[in-house]
């Protein structure tokens, strides 16, 4: 999967992909004060011996721990539980959900607005492939929206950036893709090269989506993210 | 003569179409006959159909003439029937048969060589229970027939998910002539024994094909609501699932007067006991038993515990019968029971109260007028939850209990003195027993839609549907959104549905399976049923009106209703003789052919009763 980090202050965004095999599970939001977290488990393509095989997020866990929450979300089924006591939707399902401490608006086949507590919501988008495409199958995208409202813990490969981040970026040079210009950054310390690319954004256009240019950390955003991205595996969704 | 001559009467074929579209069935029974004796000979043609459904046309076809049946205004046909009767020239067509039925039977002299063609159309609207749609056939030919058949198609713009088809008389030959397939949304069940299948045995003359035949079917809910328009007509169906059962307060308010002695009681309590099995935890009852006084198993809604329920399964198995009946009083105790509950928060807060009222006989002790029962339950309840009315038998005024629960959210079914009577009243819970949304309303844009069909249900329970009818104001409208609000379990849900209108009409009128206005005749049998209904509760000119409204749509929709009858001319010996076949009322059954008594203090009858009725 790929990460989109914008950076308000510096009007520009970050970008990196994390590449793990298919089935494993990573921690993106952890944010132990208000006891919001969120993980994502990885897919690949239909087609398993494929050389630079793509990962997506297939299934993607929101747990709100002071609320007895829980929401699973895969390519299929939207599943809420609060306690042990569960209810099912499709995404065939064009729903609002409202209860105590949660909002949960589901939009027929399009993306599920979760807006939990006071007002920090995720925008989850369904990204539907035509089922007979040899290699591809649905899989789903992240948003955050008003991530400021997460405390000042929020961590995970996600959560670290709600957090103001400073780079910068220098000696902008020619790329081995000349439309693509290799750079160098330092961020967190570390000196990294970058390269000048493109990233999707689906928000408004879940089928063509909007291109958003951004500066791509190599590597699974070594040097960007704290830490390894191993270090983010988990082993449950929640 | 061959096997199929009976009496000089030989039936060439029996055929009984049914075509199912969007759950509205339309279903023709045809035969035809031929008088082979040498003498005029009586044929008679006899449909047993459900009693939900409407006749909607009958003709009879004798040596090429036509005698229609027409509908018309039930006193306008009272009028010309009682003149037939002066002349003692009639008979009623349609009586109540059994638990599901109403038969309607004709029968002519035909003369020596005749033919004769009956065709019978009756429509009906098949309601989602327990997780299935189903149409039930009965079969009962007098004689062998040389073809006999049964040919449904349903057309499901959903998608078929299930489909079944059985028989009481199934046999392993029969089996192989009975045909079930289903594809995307279309489904289809056939049946054609030949003419030996049909012997009940190997030289026989007599059919075999005696009982009922069931077909079965469910649609596939990958959504939860679907909205189907044809001709400026729209219905919506809507069933969500798998959404958690609310938790639900039950009272149940049990008459153990002196006539529930012997069988009755004794299967009140089989059916209370395995209802106690199916409790869930975070559900709270109580027992309200009523004779002459009232006695309470536990003073406050109880917890369905494990333990709570093994203490209410002690105490069901030691009711006893005694007295006479104060419904009034056990009524009103379950309902302040329910009232105290919620306002003292001992209840959850999501959760919903219901009271099932069982009874054999009529309020005899106590307040006994029924007006004042009814007015006394009205306004304690007051619109807060629903009144289940369960009549044992016949011995009792169903019309009352039926009254009273319609006017407070819920509905009377009768109870049949049969063997399975406990079956019947678990039957009943599990309908009740699992309500997944309560406060159910559906909204559409008010500008669009007109005529809606009830869009408020205190209930959604599971395995069932609401369904919604109504007309498009606007026939050039493109789109518009309909939205089910409801309480869940855990949550507020607001379902929403956007109808393409144009595209939703096209898809269904290209659909070969569709009878025309199907989507318009099943909005005015809902609506017909609807006001019937509520006609029940009103007085005075409401009640007028809701008649009048009634009467108009059956009239125009050809609908044999209570409000209306069929006329049927048929000729005997060159005169013509009119016949009627109006629509019989649960309310009043067949006059029963015993006497019953109703009060007796502290001194039940010796042995029980027995008595038939009409059916």
């Amino acid at each position: 999967p790929h990460f989109i980090i914008r950076v308000p202050e510096k009007e520009d965004a970050l970008c990196f992909n994390i590449n793990e095999e298919p089935g494993v599970v990573l921690n993106l939001i952890r944010d132990p004060s208000t006891g919001i977290s969120i993980s994502g488990q990885i897919i690949g393509e239909k087609k398993v011996n494929v050389k630079n095989q793509k990962t997506y997020f297939g299934r993607l866990g929101i747990v709100n721990t002071r609320a007895d929450l829980k929401i699973e979300v895969t390519t299929q089924k939207i599943t809420l539980w609060k306690g042990l006591d569960q209810t099912n939707f499709t995404w065939m399902n064009t729903v609002m959900v409202k209860q105590e401490g949660l909002s949960l608006q589901i939009n027929r086949k399009k993306n599920i607005v979760v807006s939990i507590g006071d007002g920090v919501s995720f925008v989850i988008i369904l990204h539907q492939v035509w089922k007979n495409l040899p290699y591809h199958h649905d899989f789903l995208g992240l948003y955050t929206v008003d991530s400021h409202r997460m405390s000042v813990q929020t961590h995970g490969l996600l959560g670290q950036f709600f957090h103001p981040i400073d780079f910068e970026v220098f000696d902008v040079r020619p790329g081995s893709d000349p439309s693509k210009p290799d750079a160098t950054m330092m961020v967190k310390n570390h000196k990294l090269t970058v390269t000048r690319g493109w990233q999707k954004d689906y928000r408004k256009d879940p089928r063509h989506g909007s291109e958003v240019p951004c500066w791509f950390i190599h590597n699974n955003g070594a040097g960007l993210i704290d830490g390894s991205h191993t270090d983010y595996i988990v082993s449950d969704i929640f | 003569l061959p096997d199929t001559v009976l009496n000089g009467i030989e039936v060439y074929s029996t055929k009984i179409s049914c075509k199912v579209t969007s759950r509205f069935a339309h279903n023709v029974v045809v035969t035809r006959a031929v008088n082979r004796a040498d003498t005029a000979k009586e044929i008679s043609f006899d449909v047993e159909l459900p009693k939900t459904a409407f006749i909607t046309s009958f003709t009879m076809t004798i040596d090429g003439v036509t005698y229609p049946g027409n509908i018309k205004e039930k006193e306008v046909a009272k009028k010309q029937y009682d003149k037939a009767v002066s002349q003692g020239k009639t008979a009623g067509l349609v009586k109540a048969s059994g638990r599901k039925l109403e038969k309607f039977t004709v029968s002519v002299n035909v003369a020596a060589g005749s033919k004769v063609t009956f065709e019978l159309i009756y429509e009906e609207l098949l309601k989602r229970h327990l997780g299935k749609y189903e149409m039930f056939l009965k079969i009962q030919p007098k004689q062998l027939i040389n073809h006999f058949e049964i040919e449904a198609d349903i057309f499901e713009p959903q998608g078929i998910s299930s489909l079944d088809a059985e028989a009481t008389f199934m046999t392993n030959d029969l089996l192989g002539v009975l045909t079930k397939s289903f594809s995307g949304k279309k489904g289809h069940v056939s049946f054609k024994p030949t003419l030996d299948q049909q012997r009940s045995c190997s030289n026989c003359t007599t059919s075999l094909l005696n009982g009922d035949f069931t077909i079965t079917y469910d649609v596939n809910r990958e959504s939860p609501a679907n909205v189907q328009i044809v001709n400026g007509y729209f219905v919506h169906f809507f069933a969500p699932k798998d959404l958690p059962v609310v938790p639900k307060n039950v009272v149940f308010v049990i008459d153990v007067s002196g006539s529930m002695y012997g069988r009755k009681l004794v299967q009140t309590k089989e059916a209370l006991l395995k209802i106690l099995e199916d409790m869930k935890e975070e559900d709270y009852l109580n027992f309200i038993l009523f004779s002459s006084d009232v006695t309470v198993w536990k003073d406050t809604l109880i917890k369905a515990t494990p333990e709570n329920l093994k203490e209410a399964k002690d105490f069901v198995k030691n009711i006893q019968d005694q007295g006479m009946t104060n419904i009034n009083d056990g009524l009103m105790r379950g309902i302040k029971m329910l009232n105290e509950a919620r306002e003292a928060n001992v209840i959850p807060k999501r959760s919903t109260s219901l009271i099932i009222m069982l009874t054999d006989g009529e309020a005899n002790v106590g307040e006994s007028r029924v007006e004042k029962i009814q007015e006394n339950v009205r306004n304690a309840i007051e619109g807060k939850f629903p009144l289940y009315n369960l009549g044992f038998g016949y011995n009792l005024n169903y019309d009352f209990l039926e009254k009273m629960a319609l006017e407070n959210h819920g509905l009377a079914r009768r109870i049949y003195e049969d063997s399975d009577a406990d079956l019947q009243m678990q039957g009943f819970y599990d309908e009740v027993a699992n309500p997944l949304l309560v406060d159910v309303e559906v909204q559409y844009p008010e500008n669009a839609i007109a005529d809606i069909t009830q869009n408020n249900y205190q209930h959604f329970y599971d395995g069932s549907e609401i369904v919604v009818a109504g007309r498009l104001v606007d026939q050039d409208l493109n789109s518009f959104t309909a939205d089910v609000k409801g309480q869940g379990a855990l949550n507020d849900l607001t379902f929403t549905e956007e109808v393409d209108v144009k595209e939703t009409e096209k898809a269904l009128k290209e659909q070969k399976y569709i009878f025309g206005d199907f989507i318009e005749r099943l909005w005015a049998y809902l609506t017909i049923q609807q006001l019937l209904e509520k006609r029940k509760n009103v007085q005075g000119e409401e009640k007028e009106n809701l008649t009048a409204q009634a009467l108009e749509l059956s009239l125009k929709y050809h609908f044999v209703t209570p409000l209306t009858s069929m006329v049927v001319t048929k000729p005997e010996d060159n005169i013509e003789q009119e016949a009627v076949a109006d629509k019989p009322l649960e309310g009043k059954p067949e006059p029963i052919t015993s006497s019953y008594a109703t009060q007796y203090h502290h001194q039940p009858p010796a042995k029980p009763y027995y008595y038939v009725d009409g059916d």
